[in-house]
């Protein structure tokens, strides 16, 4: 489902400096595994969760999704096999502060232009399986820590898409409401989906199927 | 050092629902004191952190700090005794974008009058501390999570103050580097603050002398 070659990614610092963040990184991930990427801060998980989810590009190697080579997309094409494909956790969760819970969950459905009424029926839904129905009418300032981080999880959800990219989705959880969340990708992982979680948690991680384990930008 | 007695705490939803957060909560903790407090999601953590760094104000019940009462507080009198006594990690860290990592950990010494060739000095000194001295000129969005967290750390200790407020500090941290994060806690514990650490970490939790209890706005 996922093919990774010999990945590199460098970022610009000021006028003169760049840093080598992944480097040649391979890396197969096939369709309906549950995998978890760990490696200490700065190591390159999200700067590599962020390119298979076509979010950002890379300077050279290869990435292939389900097939496609995912390299040089217009933001167009990019929009489409991200919409097709994907739901995204981010770590730091980026929901939109004008719009309340279930707005912000509703969002991706909006895009695929689901009607009103459905779609709050549907983000209720959500919410719900995340522990936060009673929330659906806060705005995200209105929310702890750890109930954005669930916001942004039940939005990534709720098109059922085939792949989740989830960037330390319990970093801000207690551990039952950890335990609630991991349970819940382990009930859309075995509806199929293909499942990526980066995570801290060792306790996250066993629950996985593997550990793909960064350090410097490499797969060790 | 904190007195807390009977501390009520509403929030306003919408124009005529109110939710109650802090219910009559009582808490002491005693100068020299390092402690967590933890609790569920939406338990009320950092409402309290909010009140105990006086960033924040309650609606009923006394809060005394070295034995003042920090109640109805113009916001002169609120920026005096924060600067005076303490020292604040949020959860989402708080970081000024448009200022690189050395001018965010140096921002409280300006508060305080410091040369800026003195100010840079010790930010790199600070920064230095949470392992991150070579990312001293990446601005914000060139960091990672864990990065920033450990910035929004180390702006929080740079004035030395008597007071530690963290919330979460480790939330973002691989173990290896939560474990230096911990020490350096332990450190300046030892060198005489008071530290008071909101956390989910179990580890965290088990190194601090004792651990406050919160669920649905009470202590227990
Ligand atoms: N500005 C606000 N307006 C309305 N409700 C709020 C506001 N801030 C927090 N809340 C609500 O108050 C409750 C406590 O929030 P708080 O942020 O203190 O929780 P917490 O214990 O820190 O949670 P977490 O572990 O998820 O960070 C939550 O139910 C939250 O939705
Ligand atoms: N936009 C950027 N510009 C420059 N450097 C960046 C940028 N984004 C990230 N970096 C750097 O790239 C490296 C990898 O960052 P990345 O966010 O992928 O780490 P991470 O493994 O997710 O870390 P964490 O566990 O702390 O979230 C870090 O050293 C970071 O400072
Ligand atoms: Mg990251
Ligand atoms: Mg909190």
């Amino acid at each position: 489902m996922i093919d990774l070659k010999s990945i590199n990614k460098y970022y610009s610092i000021g006028k003169d400096h760049k840093l080598h963040v992944l480097k040649n990184l391979e890396a197969k991930i096939y369709e309906g595994e549950l995998v978890s990427i760990m490696g200490s801060s700065g190591s390159g998980k999200s700067t590599l969760l962020n390119i298979l989810g076509i979010l950002d590009d890379y300077d050279s190697g290869e990435y292939y999704l389900n097939d496609t080579l995912m390299k040089n997309l217009s933001a167009s094409q990019s929009a489409f096999y991200r919409n097709r494909f994907i739901g995204f956790v981010f770590q730091s969760f980026n929901l939109l502060a004008f719009k309340n819970a279930w707005e912000n969950v509703a969002l991706p459905l909006y895009y695929q232009k689901v009607s009103r009424s459905q779609r709050q029926k549907i983000a209720l839904e959500y919410l719900d399986k995340v522990g936060l129905r009673e929330w659906a009418n806060h705005s995200p300032n209105e929310l702890s820590g750890g109930q954005k981080q669930r916001v942004a999880l039940a939005r990534a959800l709720i098109t059922k898409p085939k792949i989740i990219l989830a960037d330390e989705p319990t970093g801000a959880l207690d551990s039952k409401t950890s335990d609630e969340v991991m349970n819940l990708f382990k009930q859309i992982h075995k509806e199929g989906a293909t499942v990526i979680i980066v995570t801290h948690d060792q306790e996250v991680a066993d629950v996985t199927e593997r550990i793909i384990r960064l350090k410097d930008g490499l797969v060790v």
